[in-house]
């Protein structure tokens, strides 16, 4: 297991971050 | 019993090895499936941009890593290949839930997107083999001296070196970097490590270099928005 912060809400994903909504 | 280095990076190996082994090195049939339910089918368009890649990636590993590699850069590439498929499916289930779409003809037309999944997919195997390593540079990690890597290089491939290989701004990588390690969970503590070096580095650094897209991004949310009151210096 690893402590990496996941820092996307639920409502943010991929297709939000290449501006695919 | 704690494993001795290259133990642990001949396990580390294995381990990646053994989570493609049921990947392919095509798009499976639930990809296929994604692909046909866009707009505009990116298919043609993802095989053509894996062999320009694939060609560019081995000859820059053959020319940083010696002239004896270039096979080995094309077995690199191949693993990069199947986890980039494999990452992309997982992304699109997960978005399909996420969004209740089937359709992402958009983000699948998206040479950016692709550019960006496969050069993490790559980074990835690399930081497994050894070949980019923050700590030694790559030359002295277990894994490549259990490879047999022995040979001095010209240039290291550690990261940011994948960025100018598939000719991807920093930006555009981070993008990928949590949906990618959210969508396997089979990465080990050592990789997502790296990655997040790999984040950090970009975040603090190169990310805000000349050129860089972001720069564009708020120069466009700048213009975009109402004009926003300044706060004025704390004291």
């Amino acid at each position: 297991s690893h402590d990496y912060h996941f820092g996307l809400e639920d409502h943010e994903g991929i297709s939000e971050l290449f501006d695919c909504d | 019993p704690p494993q001795t280095p290259i133990r642990a990076a001949m396990n580390s190996i294995k381990q990646l090895r053994g989570d493609l082994t049921s990947s392919g090195d095509q798009p499976s049939t639930n990809l296929d499936t994604y692909f046909k339910n866009c707009t505009v089918d990116p298919k043609q368009d993802v095989l053509k941009r894996l062999e320009t890649l694939g060609q560019a990636f081995s000859q820059r590993f053959g020319q940083a890593v010696g002239p004896r590699c270039i096979v080995l850069g094309r077995q690199r590439f191949t693993l990069g290949v199947k986890l980039y498929y494999k990452v992309m499916e997982a992304m699109l289930k997960s978005e399909e839930k996420r969004l209740s779409v089937q359709n992402f003809s958009k983000l699948l037309n998206d040479s950016t997107f692709h550019t960006s999944l496969l050069a993490c997919a790559l980074e990835v195997i690399m930081a497994t083999y050894g070949e980019s390593s923050f700590k030694t540079g790559g030359y002295n990690h277990p894994a490549a001296t259990a490879a047999g890597g022995g040979d001095a290089a010209d240039t290291n491939v550690c990261f940011p070196w994948i960025l100018d290989v598939v000719n991807l701004a920093a930006f555009d990588f981070y993008k990928v970097i949590e949906s990618f390690i959210k969508a396997d969970p089979t990465l080990n503590k050592e990789i997502v490590k790296h990655l997040e070096t790999c984040e950090n580095l970009i975040m603090e650094r190169i990310a805000w270099r000349t050129g860089s897209p972001l720069f564009e991004l708020l120069k466009q949310e700048h213009e975009g928005g109402a004009a926003e009151q300044v706060e004025p210096p704390a004291s």
